[in-house]
């Protein structure tokens, strides 16, 4: 049975969208099977891939709507990963958006009734969330096994982990009591700039065993996916972003239970 | 009577809050009257002033929830700069900010009235907003007179560009006939990345005249300003983040009527 892994927090811009990509990428090239699902109405994780919002074809906004089945809205992200897998969320207008956030906060049952239908068919399923934590964040946490936390190497980003941590606790009290902490991710990493150490070492001193030992650093080849619309390991497998989530990925599967 | 200029993207991270902060203390400092105002429930821009979300003394929240009037929540931000004025959200959980995402969805002239009554005190007001297109950022965008969008020198900000212009243009049919375009400003730009050179082509040909002339370099002086809680021009003036942000208040003063 695959665990579903909502990437959440409050800050923007911390890597959010590129660890689901990267880490998706690098967690099927080691034969796991993994979905990826778009729940952030600005359609980064589409757009990585090379799929923007369009109403050709259905996505997370169809099912949700009732008017698709979550077979019809998977699709292949890149030849080369067979085992990677994408639900776009598909949402094209302001006002879709609104219709979408409507029917999480109205109908919980149906995303969560997705979740069940896919999720016999991968080992990993990654909720690509956008930076706020009330209702889309709120329902994929409802959903989900566990969170996992991006937390660039800055001060700002630090600061807002203690409300990711409050809204968590609301949403196993109220929704979900079996959500764990899958990890905190530091990203961004410059180890020439002080901030990075400071917040390394809080982050490490706070979070303890939640935060993984591995640490991605920032890399210009990362910030270059949503150009060549692949993940960085399908174009630049040295390069240190490459490396360092390939060594998340293997973290990941050396751990026996999530965090 | 004060400008109301909305700072807005779809996409996170791009430098929202750091404008709001470092821009607003250059006109103040250039004999202009400025009123930041948080939008942003994450409150990073009281944040950046060390005013963090206390129940203690009143903000955004209490006056638009009728709980307070909007003098009672005017905060002097540095005692440097004397002109320059903050009304943090003061938003301290995620119930609270489901509460006032509702006021701003229903009662939209509470937010004008507030504007309307400080408006004559301040030549510039900005206003923080969070990175998404919904009501929050609606509700902002139909009080303003324009809008300026920071453009981080990446791929994946210039991707969401388009929908911020669409976002406004349905503000503008529906709410607010005279909001027009502050300008769009370019912003961490590290001119030894190839991607950063493509970007402000590509910005400088789709925006034209509506792209200011200065542009904000990647300066990790910018970043020390959450934990400096000042902006960067009272710590540090010579730093290339603190020249820009003058270079563009100058640019600002120096232009008859906005983009
Ligand atoms: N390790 C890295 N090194 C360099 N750049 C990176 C790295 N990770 C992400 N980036 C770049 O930083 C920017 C922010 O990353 P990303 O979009 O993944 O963050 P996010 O948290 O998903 O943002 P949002 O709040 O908009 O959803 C993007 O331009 C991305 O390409
Ligand atoms: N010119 C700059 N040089 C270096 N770092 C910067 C610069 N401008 C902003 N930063 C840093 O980049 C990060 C993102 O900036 P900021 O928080 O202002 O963006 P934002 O668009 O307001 O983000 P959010 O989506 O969370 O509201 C912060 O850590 C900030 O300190
Ligand atoms: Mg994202
Ligand atoms: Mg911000």
């Amino acid at each position: 049975m695959g665990q579903l892994v909502a990437i959440v927090s409050q800050k923007g811009g911390v890597g959010k969208t590129a660890t689901a990509v990267n880490l998706g990428a690098c967690l099927s090239a080691i034969k796991r099977r993994v979905l990826l699902i778009g729940m952030d109405p600005q359609g980064g994780l589409e757009r990585s891939f090379g799929l923007d919002s369009s109403k050709d074809r259905p996505g997370l906004f169809e099912v949700l709507s009732e008017q698709a089945s979550p077979a019809d809205v998977v699709y292949r992200c890149h030849e080369r990963l067979p085992r990677l897998d994408l639900i776009p969320i598909n949402v094209a207008s302001v006002a879709e958006e609104a219709r979408l956030v409507e029917i999480l906060a109205n109908n919980a049952g149906r995303l969560r009734r997705v979740a069940e239908r896919i999720r016999p068919a991968y080992d990993f399923i990654l909720v690509d969330c956008p930076s706020r934590l009330d209702t889309p964040t709120q329902a994929a946490l409802a959903v989900a096994d566990s969170y996992l936390v991006p937390v660039q190497c800055e001060y700002s980003s630090m600061a807002t982990v203690g409300n990711v941590l409050r809204a968590a606790l609301e949403v196993r009290k109220n929704a979900n009591p079996k959500l764990g902490i899958f990890g905190f991710l530091l990203t961004m990493a410059d180890k020439r700039a002080r901030f990075t150490i400071k917040v390394i070492r809080e982050v490490r001193q706070y979070l303890k065993t939640h935060a993984f030992r591995t640490i991605i650093p920032r890399d210009p080849r990362v910030a270059e996916v949503p150009n060549r619309q692949q993940p960085v390991v399908a174009f630049d497998m040295e390069s240190p972003g490459s490396k360092a989530y390939i060594s998340l990925a293997r973290e990941i599967l050396g751990r026996s239970a999530p965090g």
